[in-house]
C-alpha cells in the first residue's frame, strides 16, 4: 500500500544520510524519488557526498565509495527492520582496508542483535570477526568445513587451518 | 542466536554429509575461491524456501543436486536441513527450537519438513513472513548483489524499500 | 616501453597539475577508495580519444573538469597530456616520441593536440586505429567490465572478439 | 567482414582452451557460438570445467572461477592481437590469494612484450609487480601522486609511503 511504502521509505531515508555520515566520517547522502507522484512504481535516487567533495550522483562515485554507499543504505534499512541474521556474501570485495575498518565498526553495533555471516577473501574483515568458519575441496569438486583459527607466526597474526599449526 | 546449524547433503558442491554450527555476534566464511561458500548460502536461501533458479544460479531446481565429478557419479537426491533457535518467537510456534528440511529428487519431485513433520512449501515460506527473513531480497545479499543497489536504473532498488515496508 | 609519462591538469579530481611516469613490466596503480585511480585509467582514455560519456563515467563530457571541492573552486579548463614512446614504430609517424593532448572548455570546446600541432580528434584516433590501442574496449579494462565479459547475456561479450578482429 | 571475424574467433577459441588449462592447472573451456548460422550478430557462449569438476554453464560456477576464466578469454584475445600497453582496473577483486599467484605467473609473460598498469588494492598482486605507483588525496577531493615502496616492518613486506620510513 501507498501509505506503507511512504512511511518505510522516509524513516529509511532519514536513516540514510545517518549511516552515510558515520560510514564516511562526514559528507552526506541523500535518496529522493525519481517519480515522487508515482511512489508505487517511481525508481529511487541515490545522491552522495563523501566528505569534503561535491553532490554527485552515485555513478560518478568510485568502486569503493559506491560499495560503502550500498551499505550505508542497506544498514538504514536494517535499522527499520531488523532481520534476526543477515547474511552478506563478499561486500567488500571493493573495499580498502580503512573502510572495511569503518564497515565492522558499524557492523559491531548491528551484530549485538542480529547473526551476521560474512563471506569474505579480505583478512581485516576476518580479524574483526568473532567466529571462523572455513570451507575447502580437499577432493576436487567435494566441499568440506575445516577448521580455522587466528594463529601467530613471526609476529603476524595469520589464519591457519587444522594441519597447518 | 538464531541460525544453530546447517546440515548438506547432495546439495551442489556437498556430495558428502556436511553440517556447520552457527555462533552469536559476527562469522566470517572463508576459503578458497569455487570451495562452496556461496552454494552454502544458496542452500539457506533453498531450505527457506526460495522458488527462483535464477538466484540460486541453478538452470532448472534439479541442477543443485550434485552433478559429479571426474571421481565420483552424481547423485538422486539433495536435502538441507536448517535447525533455528526460536527462543526469542520470532517464528509462530511453540517450540524453542524449529528444523526445517528441503529434499529435491532428480525426478523433480520435492519434499519438506518442518520438525520431522512433513508439510508443504507454502508453511515453510509463511513461517518467515513476518520475520522478513524468509524474503533473501532483504536479510541475504548474494555475491554481486550489491551492484543491484548500484545499479545505474532507480527501479532496481525499489527491492529494498519493498521488503523492508 | 610504450606509454612513457601521464600529465593530469584539471580532469576530475586533479585540480592541480600532477605527472607520472610510465615504466616497463609491470605496474601497480594503488591508494585508497576515492582516491583518483580510476580517474587516471579515464585520463588515458580521454587523451586517447574517448568520446562515450558514460564510460567516461560522466554525464556530459564537460563533467570531467574538476568541479570543485570546500575549499576549491571549480575549474574552467580540464586537459591531458600522454607522452609515447615511438621507438618501435607502433605509430605511423617518424618521431621517436609523440605527445598528444587533449583540452576541454566549460563553454563545451575542445582543443587537440600532437606533438605541439594543433589536430582534430580524428587525427587522434587515427592515430592508434591499427595498434588496436586507441580501441579502449581491447587493451584498457575499466573497473567492473570483467562482468561483461561474464554477462549473462552472450551478445555482450562480442566486442572482444570485434576489437580483436 | 565475416571470415575476418570467423578467423579470429577460432584463434581466439584456441588460445582461451589452452590459456584457461594454464591459468586453472588443469581443466578445460570452450567457446561455442550460440548462433552459427549468424556469425556477425551471434552472442557467443562460455563453458567452462575447472580440474575434476563437470563442465557447466559461465554462470554457475563461483566468483573468483568466472573472474579466472573471464581472464583466460582476455589473454587468449592479447595472444591474436597483442597491445603494446595495457590498463586493467581492479582485475583481481574477486580472486584468492592463490589465483592471483597464478594470475601475475601468466602476466609476467605477457608483460615482457607490453607494459601492464594494474589497478590493485591486494597486496600478492603489488609484489608481483616491477614498479608501484601511489595516488591518495591529503586534500579532500584533491588527488596527488605518492611514493610508495616496499620496505620491511617485523620481517613482513609492507608498503609504505614517503612520510613512513
Ligand atoms: N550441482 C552441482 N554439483 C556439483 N558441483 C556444483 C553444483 N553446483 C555448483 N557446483 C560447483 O560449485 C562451485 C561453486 O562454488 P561456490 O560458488 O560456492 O564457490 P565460492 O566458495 O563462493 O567461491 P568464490 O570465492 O570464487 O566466490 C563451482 O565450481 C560449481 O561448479
Ligand atoms: N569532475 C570532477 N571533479 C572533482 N572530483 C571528481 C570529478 N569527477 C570525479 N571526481 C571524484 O573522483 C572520485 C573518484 O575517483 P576514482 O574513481 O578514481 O577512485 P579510485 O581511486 O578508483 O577508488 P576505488 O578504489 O574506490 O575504485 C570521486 O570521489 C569523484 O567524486
Ligand atoms: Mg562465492
Ligand atoms: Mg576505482
Amino acid at each position: 500500500s501507498e501509505e506503507l511504502f511512504i512511511a518505510s521509505y522516509k524513516q529509511i531515508a532519514h536513516n540514510f544520510q545517518e549511516m552515510f555520515r558515520r560510514l564516511f566520517g562526514g559528507g552526506k547522502a541523500e535518496l529522493t524519488l525519481v517519480d515522487p507522484d508515482n511512489v508505487l512504481e517511481s525508481g529511487i535516487d541515490i545522491l552522495a557526498q563523501p566528505p569534503g567533495k561535491k553532490l554527485t550522483h552515485l555513478s560518478l562515485l568510485s568502486g569503493g565509495e559506491r560499495s560503502m554507499t550500498a551499505v550505508a543504505l542497506l544498514f538504514a534499512t536494517y535499522q527499520v527492520k531488523p532481520s534476526p541474521f543477515c547474511v552478506l556474501d563478499e561486500i567488500d570485495a571493493a573495499l580498502d582496508d580503512r573502510n572495511i575498518g569503518y564497515f565492522l565498526s558499524v557492523l559491531d553495533e548491528f551484530a549485538m542483535k542480529s547473526q551476521f555471516i560474512i563471506i569474505t577473501h579480505n583478512k581485516h574483515t576476518v580479524m574483526g570477526s568473532q567466529t571462523l568458519l572455513g570451507v575447502t575441496q580437499m577432493e576436487p569438486g567435494v566441499s568440506s568445513m575445516v577448521s580455522y583459527k587466528i594463529g601467530n607466526v613471526a609476529g603476524e597474526d595469520v589464519i591457519l587451518n587444522d594441519d597447518q599449526e | 542466536m538464531f541460525l544453530k546449524s546447517l546440515e548438506l547433503y547432495g546439495f551442489k558442491s556437498f556430495p558428502d554429509k556436511v553440517s556447520l554450527e552457527f555462533a552469536d555476534g559476527i562469522t566470517s566464511l572463508l576459503g578458497p575461491n569455487g570451495c562452496g561458500k556461496s552454494n552454502i548460502v544458496d542452500a539457506i536461501k533453498w531450505v527457506l524456501g526460495e522458488q527462483s533458479t535464477k538466484t540460486l544460479r541453478a538452470g532448472k531446481m534439479e541442477d543443485v543436486i550434485f552433478n559429479g565429478t571426474d571421481n565420483r557419479k552424481p547423485l538422486q537426491v539433495a536435502e538441507v536441513s536448517l535447525v533455528i533457535s526460536n527462543e526469542e518467537h520470532h517464528l509462530p510456534l511453540d517450540d524453542p527450537e524449529v528444523e526445517i528440511k528441503r529434499r529435491i529428487f532428480r525426478t523433480g519431485e520435492s519434499e519438506y519438513y518442518l520438525n520431522k513433520n512433513r508439510v508443504l512449501l507454502k508453511n515453510i515460506r509463511e513461517l518467515f513472513f513476518d520475520t522478513g527473513v524468509g524474503k533473501s531480497a532483504y536479510s541475504i545479499l548474494e555475491q554481486g548483489k550489491i551492484d543491484q543497489i548500484l545499479s545505474s536504473k532507480p527501479e532496481d532498488r525499489r527491492f529494498i524499500f519493498e521488503e523492508a515496508a
